[in-house]
């Protein structure tokens, strides 16, 4: 007879894990630090703080086989307003990025899964130092999560007067193995500094019995537009989605003004054309929708023709940054970029930027090498399911004049208010058509010009030797 | 300004069903399909019952550019308890199977996943009657899923005489595309089917205008022996895990006894002598452990030199049932098969089978094609990376006379009462480090028998041209 419960949701992630990226002890280290680092940009580069981001690793005296790792992210953020701070850290499935915008954190449960593994192998409690934006004060925390209930546990809680400090400071301590995850933590914030010239990151990390420092200081207080909220497309709606955005309405709101306020690039005429050509009286009032009339209602806009979502509220790296992060990390002797027009699927927009690098220091290889950048943040690990990946190995390169071993570097930037992710970890980008489609126009595009780069050589060359 | 917010868990699946394999109409309409099916399995196969399943798969009247499909899924097995239906198939993490034990579903989610999918594409609610084994009762059940608070809108339920009926018979109705998803959901029942020798599976489908059946009909009655559920292991314990088992115990309960009665292939001999060379008194009692005891005991076991976990509670599919799918589904001139000694990662056991196939009526290829199993479930997804695509692409089969283009199938199984899944859609296998090596270990174990069988027929066709 088969014994049936309900599992908490915090004990469900704490099982787990392994699918959110805590898959062993060296990715464990890898996935808690950038989890705190894109905490740390969102909290600044979205508000229009240039990013003072330090980020310190400390080896302490350990018990066991493993590493014994203080970690430490502090950032000059807008804070965390305290009555939210233990939710936040301590709570899964809670936090401010449920909404349609381009943002590193997705899925409210980053931190949390961090503050897991802390307590799972530490069992030592998470400490929050903040002062939100605007408030003199600053809230110090110590907390840790009840599993079982998925409620925060604040062991600690004190408030002082600010000396100036606005931010978030947060420490943890985890067992980890930081030997083998040092060189992935170390090109993790390499690639993220190349691609935010705007930032001063600081990092400070065990080397053999000491330290080193990486530091990357700001070329620029000049940050790329903050990225926007913005409404749902039609093409994203599904019934679910409709009923429940129709339960908070006003019922005898008309389904004409619904639509419009709801729905982005959705004006009057185009929503009047709509009803009326998929069977709805423009003047006709949510209350009198039925659930039936809702799904036929859902499907009618999932195929009408609307103009797509163009790249509103998006904010690209731009092709400045691209070159001189590609010509800084691979010194390459040659660099296309290109920015493909904005493009979007299930009605979330996206935008695809690609640079493609070629000799100067970069090694040859046997087949071309990827860097990949989702919502600016890097991705290192599941290359073999990136869509990135495949669009690269289907490309016939010999059309562009590639023959392999070839010192040839494609780096990729897709930002989007909602990016296709494979899994909660967050390492590889799902091939989605549109998408795929969009990354390989773009790769093609800069080979493109490869080739006439090669060509010119070829012809130097020939030039020479007669 | 941010604006907090908690995600209810049902809404958090369903914004990132994605992620649980929900991707596309096509893949949609595969993961719908299967997740009934490993239900009706699991619900038979291991409580002794010989399975008779039917998956009936309707195209009815569209109303949309995707198709309107009825999916039904029958089984004559233990059935749900009244009680427990609304959850089992309303309420996202709920179910039977958060045991220590193999089986095939894990998660608590499978099916809820496909009635939220059901759900939002066509708003219909999910029939299921069922008779639990023992009950003369039938009862029927049309239901839905809140979204927001994650609870079971139960619409209908009626309760009749059995005339015969036990089991349980699952209707749902999704929007999706048949004709790109056929040929996998068929791969897939065909899989199934292959290694499960003594169930009978019917299965009919839309084919053009028409239907078509599949049917399999057992060849035994013989079951291989059921999955047992098993104590956990040392090696799987960390310091939340130790905590929670600690607090559901009587404070009274001396350490020695704690260990023995809670932890798989620990006698008290080799309880006492860990405890006492841990720094911990055999008699000491459970209350007088303070949070970082329990840390330090946590790490002494994770780290203590137990005797590792056995096969204890699995069931592989065994040599005899391998060869003869093997033989079935590929037809080859060459079969080599093998079983590995039982192994385990993290506390968890594991049993690693191997099937190798050559010639016959395999089409040659680049490189090796591989079958993959675990827990009885053929993955057919993400296969980039699974654990037996890394294993095969790193093998040098020229070491073993292989040459490419080549008529090469490997076939792996892999059980365990906790595999390391990729992600939440159940599709491919992490490499964890022990599970990469025994997988390579069988691999290796077919390619030498394969070899040699090359080898002869190397000397008998030069014997031939003397
Ligand atoms: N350093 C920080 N500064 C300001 N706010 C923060 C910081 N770290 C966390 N937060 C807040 O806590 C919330 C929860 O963080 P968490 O990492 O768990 O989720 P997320 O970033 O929203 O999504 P994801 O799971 O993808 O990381 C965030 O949404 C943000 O509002
Ligand atoms: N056909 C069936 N017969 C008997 N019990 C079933 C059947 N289908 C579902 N159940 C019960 O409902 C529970 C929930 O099913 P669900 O598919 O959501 O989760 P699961 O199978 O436990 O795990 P997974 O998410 O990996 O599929 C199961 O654990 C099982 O107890
Ligand atoms: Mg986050
Ligand atoms: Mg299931």
């Amino acid at each position: 007879p088969e014994t049936f419960r309900a599992l908490g949701v915090a004990e469900f992630f704490y099982r787990n894990r392994a699918i959110a990226g805590f898959t062993n002890p060296t990715r464990s280290v890898y996935q808690t630090i950038r989890e705190l680092i894109e905490n740390a940009l969102d909290a600044t580069e979205m508000h229009g703080i240039p990013p003072d981001i330090r980020v310190i690793v400390k080896k302490l005296q350990s018990e066991s086989d493993f590493d014994l790792l203080e970690i430490t992210v502090e950032d000059n953020g807008i804070g965390i307003p305290p009555e939210h701070v233990p939710r936040a850290f301590c709570s899964v499935l809670y936090g401010s990025k449920y909404v349609n915008r381009q943002s590193r954190g997705v899925f409210g449960l980053g931190v949390k899964m961090a503050v897991l593994y802390s307590q799972l192998t530490t069992g030592r409690p998470v400490k929050v130092v903040t002062s939100p934006l605007g408030d003199p004060a600053v809230y110090e925390f110590e907390m840790t999560i009840d599993i079982k209930t998925n409620t925060p546990k604040v062991l600690k809680k004190s408030v002082s007067r600010s000396n100036n400090f606005q931010g978030t400071k947060v420490t943890l301590y985890i067992e980890g193995s930081w030997g083998s995850a040092k060189s992935r933590v170390v090109e993790y914030i390499k690639r993220t500094a190349i691609i935010a010239p705007y930032a001063n990151i600081y990092f400070r990390y065990p080397e053999d019995d000491s330290y080193r420092i990486l530091r990357f200081s700001r070329s620029t207080t000049e940050l790329p537009p903050a990225p926007r909220e913005v409404l749902p497309h039609p093409y994203g709606v599904d019934a679910e989605r409709l009923k429940s955005m129709i339960e908070h309405e006003e019922p005898n709101k008309t389904l004409l003004r619904f639509i419009t306020e709801h729905f982005a690039g959705v004006g009057r005429v185009t929503a009047a054309k709509f009803l009326r050509e998929s069977g709805f009286g423009v003047r006709r009032t949510l209350r009198t929708l039925k659930d039936k009339d809702i799904v036929r209602l859902a499907r009618a806009m999932k195929t009408w023709k609307w103009k797509r979502p163009g790249g509103e509220g998006l904010s690209p790296l731009g092709e400045e940054i691209l070159k001189l992060g590609i010509q800084e990390v691979l010194k390459p002797e040659f660099i296309a970029t290109t920015c493909r027009p904005p493009s979007s699927y299930e009605g979330y927009g996206f935008i695809v930027e690609c640079g493609l690098a070629w000799g100067g220091a970069i090694q040859p290889t046997q087949t071309p090498s990827i860097i990949r950048f989702a919502n600016r943040i890097p991705l290192l690990y599941d290359e073999n399911i990136d869509v990135t990946r495949k669009v690269v190995d289907k490309i016939d390169w010999s059309t562009y004049k590639v023959a392999f071993p070839a010192p040839l570097v494609v780096v990729t930037h897709v930002c989007s208010t909602k990016l296709p992710f494979h899994g909660l970890g967050k390492e590889a980008i799902a091939d989605i058509p549109e998408l795929e489609h969009e990354i390989e126009m773009a790769v093609r595009d800069c080979a493109r010009r490869l080739r006439e780069h090669l060509s010119k050589i070829e012809r130097e060359t020939r030039h020479i030797r007669r």
